[in-house]
């Protein structure tokens, strides 16, 4: 999903 | 993982840290905005949700854990321990004016209707203005203790390395989340005016005192 938020991310 | 994200984080780290120590040290939580504190409280809570559904790394796990588990620390220290010590009437800023607006625009504008990624767009949005209160509390004092400008300064470099880290990410990955680095961006720019004074004033040994 390109739109998703990347949750790696702190 | 680069080197600006890893700094950014580990930054972040030390802000919370310095005012965990600051407090514990001194026992007196003076001079620090409770509302900013139960805000990235509340920040880091709707973030990290995710907790319980999906596992990233075992590095990830842990700095989220110490985060959530630092900012409850600081809470707790604010409004039970220290409690005779928190100065209410300077820590005044009316939080649902930052709340209820963060709240509405995260329903509004995120990457997917669903109640784990509404609450991670809230948390982004408000983590970018939770800093108006302790701001805020500064400017009607007129001062600051010299720790709390290290905690205000760490926590400041960390968003503004992020937002390198995705600059990088963007030529490097092909990686762009335009929510978080809207937010990202106005977060740093909250911040600009008191990096001029740490920079100019703090960082020559004087005391960040503003004119009154």
């Amino acid at each position: 999903d390109p739109g998703a938020a990347d949750h790696d991310e702190l | 993982m680069n080197i600006f994200r890893l700094t950014g984080d580990l930054s972040h780290l030390a802000a919370i840290i310095i005012l965990l120590l600051k407090i514990w040290k001194t026992r007196s939580c003076a001079g620090i905005s409770g509302k900013s504190q139960l805000l990235f409280a509340l920040v880091f809570t709707t973030r990290y949700l995710d907790l319980f559904t999906s596992f990233i790394s075992l590095y990830n796990t842990s700095m989220k854990l110490i985060y959530v588990a630092c900012s409850y620390a600081t809470v707790y220290l604010i409004y039970m321990k220290f409690k005779a010590t928190y100065d209410g009437n300077h820590d005044t800023f009316r939080v649902e004016f930052l709340v209820v607006p963060v709240g509405g625009l995260s329903f509004l504008v995120n990457h997917d209707f669903s109640p784990l990624e509404i609450l991670w767009t809230f948390s982004i949005y408000l983590e970018s203005v939770a800093i108006l209160p302790q701001l805020f509390m500064i400017s009607k004092t007129g001062e600051a203790e010299t720790i709390t400008t290290h905690y205000l300064f760490f926590l400041g470099l960390y968003r503004a390395l992020y937002l390198i880290n995705w600059i990088w990410r963007y030529y490097f990955e092909g990686f762009f989340d335009l929510i978080a680095v809207v937010a990202g961006v106005v977060q740093t720019i909250l911040y600009c005016d008191f990096f001029y004074l740490y920079v100019t004033k703090v960082l020559k040994g004087k005391k960040l005192s503003l004119p009154a």
